[in-house]
């Protein structure tokens, strides 16, 4: 989901 | 991972290793922020809170550690080193930073991608990353007299902001939904106020002289 995408980043 | 977003943490890994190298080498925090570092830390630590339930990659995990590491230990280096705390200056460094936070969590509590713990958490690191340079900025403004190193760690910490945008743009033409307001938004203000910084950075660099915010 989109949430997960943002959350790969730092 | 593509270039920009690679460009953006090498940038933002160096600030944190310039800002180390100059308090552990020459033992002086002389124009850095605590504010701004305690706020640094709470944004790390309520940010990473997935770091071992939710494996992403190594690079991630690894460079998670090496912020929650160095942004606590800068905090230490501030309020618990005889030699370096001296060099700390505390009558300058006056902003409220606890006053940035309430809003900040109201803001989260409100405006978020999913209402439990971890997502309204994450939320609020974002909001706070985007202000918590607010004390920084004030204290070179006061102080005036920059020393390089820590002309050059706002500097990175800046560029690094803007290669994320740089990432962002690329990711939403590359990859599918990937639309995220809250993580633009917040990124986009918190870049936007280095604007004034980069500013003065580049005519002192162009001109070769000493950087000197105006009053």
């Amino acid at each position: 989901s989109g949430q997960e995408e943002s959350h790969d980043e730092l | 991972m593509n270039i920009f977003r690679l460009a953006g943490d090498m940038t933002h890994l160096f600030s944190v290793l310039v800002l180390l190298l100059k308090i552990h080498t020459i033992k002086s925090c002389a124009g850095i922020s605590l504010k701004t570092q305690e706020l640094y830390a709470i944004v790390f630590a309520t940010r990473y809170l997935d770091i071992f339930t939710n494996y992403i990659s190594l690079y991630n995990t690894i460079m998670k550690l090496i912020f929650l590491g160095s942004s606590f230990s800068i905090v230490w280096y501030m309020r618990r080193h005889k030699i370096v705390r001296r060099s700390y200056d505390k009558d300058q460094d006056t902003f409220r930073h606890y006053f940035l936070m309430l809003p900040c969590l109201i803001l989260a509590l409100i405006i978020n991608e999913k209402f439990t713990f971890r997502e309204v958490m994450w939320t609020f690191s974002l909001y706070l990353e985007a202000v918590a340079i607010l004390p920084q900025l004030v204290l070179l403004q006061r102080t005036r007299n920059i020393d390089n190193l820590t002309g050059q760690y706002v500097f990175l910490l800046g560029a690094y902001r803007a290669f994320y945008i740089l990432n962002w743009i690329y990711r939403y033409f590359t990859e599918e939904h990937f639309v995220h307001w809250i993580t633009w938004i917040s990124g986009l203000v918190q870049t936007l106020l280095y604007a004034d910084f980069f500013y003065y950075y580049f005519q002192s660099w162009k001109n070769n002289v000493k950087l000197e915010l105006p009053a």
